[in-house]
């Protein structure tokens, strides 16, 4: 598994 | 970085500001649910733990502070300062009965199972509900002043922006998160109602009933 694509939103 | 997405923090940013500034100049905490509030600040707590290992921009370095900073001052205006004008009698809905099975969830449905994804899951789950324990007081003291619909506007309002963020970012960049867009989806449905009210009866401004 990889970490959600959407770190880089608030 | 896009329209829809830039746009939904400034309105979550507004809603924050707004409701810190109206407890601040009013000095009352009166039909604000403190349980939300709380909720909240432990959403943003969970999910911006990654503000000490890494760095994305400064303006999501800055917006990051800013959040956690004004959620703790508002829980702190609430249960401390201003704790005389908390109306706890209408603030009664049983948070436990959201963060349990969020926790649950978050543990059981996640993209990795590291602390920092689950924490972050965790905090996707909890905000999507977060705002019950405030839309709950409000159905009980069947009023709301207008700037605190004004407020939750604003943060229904974010959310619903951010869908369209993340539709925009599956067609431009190829990738999508269904726990987020689930989690998103569900959080813009609880507000449905509220905006439906707020829509119709916002124009002649008085008190918000149910």
């Amino acid at each position: 598994d990889t970490e959600s694509p959407m770190k880089d939103e608030l | 970085m896009n329209v829809f997405r830039l746009t939904g923090d400034l309105s979550h940013l507004a809603a924050i500001i707004i409701l810190l500034l109206k407890i601040w100049k009013s000095r009352s905490c009166a039909g604000i649910s403190g349980k939300s509030q709380i909720l909240f600040a432990i959403v943003f707590t969970t999910r911006y733990l990654d503000l000490l290992t890494s760095f994305i921009s400064l303006y999501n370095t800055c917006m990051k502070v800013i959040y956690i900073g004004c959620a703790y001052a508002t829980v702190y205006l609430i249960y401390a300062k201003f704790r005389a004008t908390y109306d706890g009698n209408h603030d009664s809905f049983r948070v436990e009965f959201l963060v349990v099975p969020v926790g649950g969830l978050s543990v059981l449905i996640n993209h990795d199972f590291s602390p920092l994804e689950i924490l972050w899951t965790f905090s996707i789950y909890l905000e999507s509900v977060a705002i019950l324990p405030q839309l709950f007081m409000i159905s009980k003291t069947g009023e709301a002043e207008t700037i605190t619909t004004h407020y939750l506007f604003c943060l229904g309002l974010y959310r619903a922006l951010y869908l369209f963020n993340w539709i925009w970012r599956f067609y431009f960049e190829g990738f999508f998160d269904m726990i987020a867009i689930v989690a998103g989806v569900v959080q813009t449905v609880l507000y449905c109602d509220f905006f439906y009210l707020y829509v119709t009866k916002g124009w002649f401004s008085r008190p918000y009933r149910l």
